[in-house]
């Protein structure tokens, strides 16, 4: 229904221009519907690193989308909970700052909700609460081992 | 509702048993490249119902099964169990006297499937209907692939819209 | 034939002047995410001649033109230089006797545009032509965008094809 | 022309079946045309990593993926040779084993070509021949500085 959509999109869009700041550490973002009609507008993003102008989102660097979309995805989570999130190797394009801004983002939100990570980032891999760790000792089989951290 | 354990047997790579048990927090998976942490992805997006072949990086549904390795015949049988308990008492109306629900989802080499929830045989849409509500439903935003990071930025304005669709 | 360096002017965050001294082996550029290391590959790509907005991640022409920052007013120009070396004396015909050939390309946010080789106006079909049988002509293999490596692998066979005859 | 086509693909894919297991340390690989009319064929891809069954491309893991990319683009180069080879972060999906090889070949390769590579990888760093750093020290403003690898 026309009312409940355009709720939805004013809560989950109030929470993304809270936590892109956040962690981005600065800058601002938000979405917009790009008709009147809101039963079929749709959603436009805008995201401005800090100092930077506000442009094209293609135009952002490929750590920059990451990030937009880390954000983006953790709103939406936190107006409708799921029972865990995953990501596999969301942390792939992002340089050292970054890492530390996104892992340190994960560790506060995962005192409510669970977080499975699949990296080959150690700085990532330290603020693990349990490390699983995935194998091949024999080609095509894989195989389960305990991990210890140095 | 919080994630307990996975099991995968004959699923891809996973030719012999493995079990995951996630606790609180953060659970990291690591290891080489090629080794099966992705296929743990696909074993829990199938195992909620997932029917499309491609989502799964492959080209039909009998791609999920072991199909061998220098050493290891191909398997006949793939099989995936999802285990949640009902941490804040949030489960779905049908089950909120349970303590635990185990979803499981069996796939043959001769194209027959097998599904249950709590061990008692189940359909498909059965499975895919109790998570309907749960944010791991359809348009599952809470899973990210491989490689699909950036995809919510550079989609379009209109899969966008189905993103909150989903939420709402 | 090999690269000499690269001038940076205006184009993208490139406001102030960069230019870049290419030697032998193997030159690596790092910096954190943003600060312009795809925008080279970008700046590149468009002296070569690409005149696909979209593959330069911008909508239009125009989003090559540094549009602004929060302590600098956009500018009007942009413009881009290539120099190469005639090291194996691989030259296009035309340019044999050259020990460097200089490749210009400028825009302005007017729309126009300004082509030259070592200095002299040409057309953008000129330097597009300078470069056909040198391996980054047209579907310039040798250059791999960021996020893109996977593309040759995933592609249709049809893609496929286009670089086996590209290289043919 | 037909015979053109059919030599130039038997060039690469020669040069294809020898870099990847070069590459991988084992396994193969090679191109196939996918019909008898060599002027309508497509080229199939299949690749086989050491020990592993030969399966669909699409099976293969990311990091594999990337490896296979970046033999068959040399394969390519070898027959076509350009003036150089610019690979933005293709080693993001790379293991440390993985980026050992891919830097080792480059290195290797980059005594006849010019190689440009962005990385964010502190192992790709160490096999350049000269490092260039870029910066945002104003943010929207990128400015180049030297650096030093300790
Ligand atoms: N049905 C199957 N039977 C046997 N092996 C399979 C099957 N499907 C996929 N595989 C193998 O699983 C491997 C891919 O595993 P996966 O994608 O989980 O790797 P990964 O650990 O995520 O690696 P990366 O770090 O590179 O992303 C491939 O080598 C593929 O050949
Ligand atoms: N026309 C323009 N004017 C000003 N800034 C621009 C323009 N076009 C792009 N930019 C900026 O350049 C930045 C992107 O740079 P680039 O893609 O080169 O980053 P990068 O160093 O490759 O980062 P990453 O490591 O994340 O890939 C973006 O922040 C974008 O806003
Ligand atoms: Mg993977
Ligand atoms: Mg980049």
């Amino acid at each position: 229904s026309r009312e409940r959509f355009r709720e939805t999109f004013e809560l989950v869009n109030e929470k993304f221009k809270a936590i892109f700041p956040k962690l981005f550490e600065g800058g601002r973002a938000e979405l917009l519907l790009n008709e009147d009609d809101v039963l079929e507008a749709g959603v436009d993003l805008v995201v401005q690193p800090p100092g930077k102008k506000l442009q094209n989102v293609s135009l952002l660097s490929g750590g920059e989308k990451a990030m937009g979309a880390i954000a983006l995805i953790f709103a939406l989570l936190s107006i409708k909970p799921a029972p865990f999130c995953l990501l596999d190797e969301a942390d792939a394009p992002l340089d050292d700052f970054n890492i530390n801004r996104f892992s340190r983002f994960i560790k506060e939100l995962s005192q409510d909700s669970q977080f499975i990570l699949i990296t080959h980032n150690k700085r990532t891999m330290e603020i693990a609460d349990s490390l699983c760790g995935v194998t091949m000792e024999e080609a095509g089989v894989t195989k389960l081992v305990s991990v210890k951290l140095n | 509702m919080k994630i307990k354990n996975l099991e995968i047997l004959g699923f891809k790579s996973f030719v012999d048993r493995s079990v995951f048990n996630f606790r609180e927090g953060v659970t990291v998976i690591v290891g080489p490249n090629g080794c099966g942490k992705s296929n743990v992805v696909d074993a829990i997006r199938w195992c909620l119902g997932e029917q499309s072949a491609r989502r799964l990086r492959g080209d039909g549904m009998e791609d999920v099964l072991f199909n061998g390795s220098d050493g290891r015949k191909p398997l006949g049988m793939a099989e995936v169990s999802l285990v949640f308990s009902n941490g804040d008492g949030d489960f779905p109306t049908a089950y909120s006297d349970c303590s635990e629900i185990m979803v499981t989802r069996r796939a043959f080499r001769s194209g027959e499937s097998e599904f249950f929830i709590n061990k008692t045989p189940c359909r498909l849409k059965d499975i895919t209907d109790l998570f309907l509500d749960t944010g791991i439903g359809k348009r599952v935003y809470s899973i990210v692939e491989q490689g699909r990071i950036e995809e919510i930025v550079n989609c379009k304005p209109e899969d966008r819209r189905v993103l909150i669709e989903e939420v709402a």
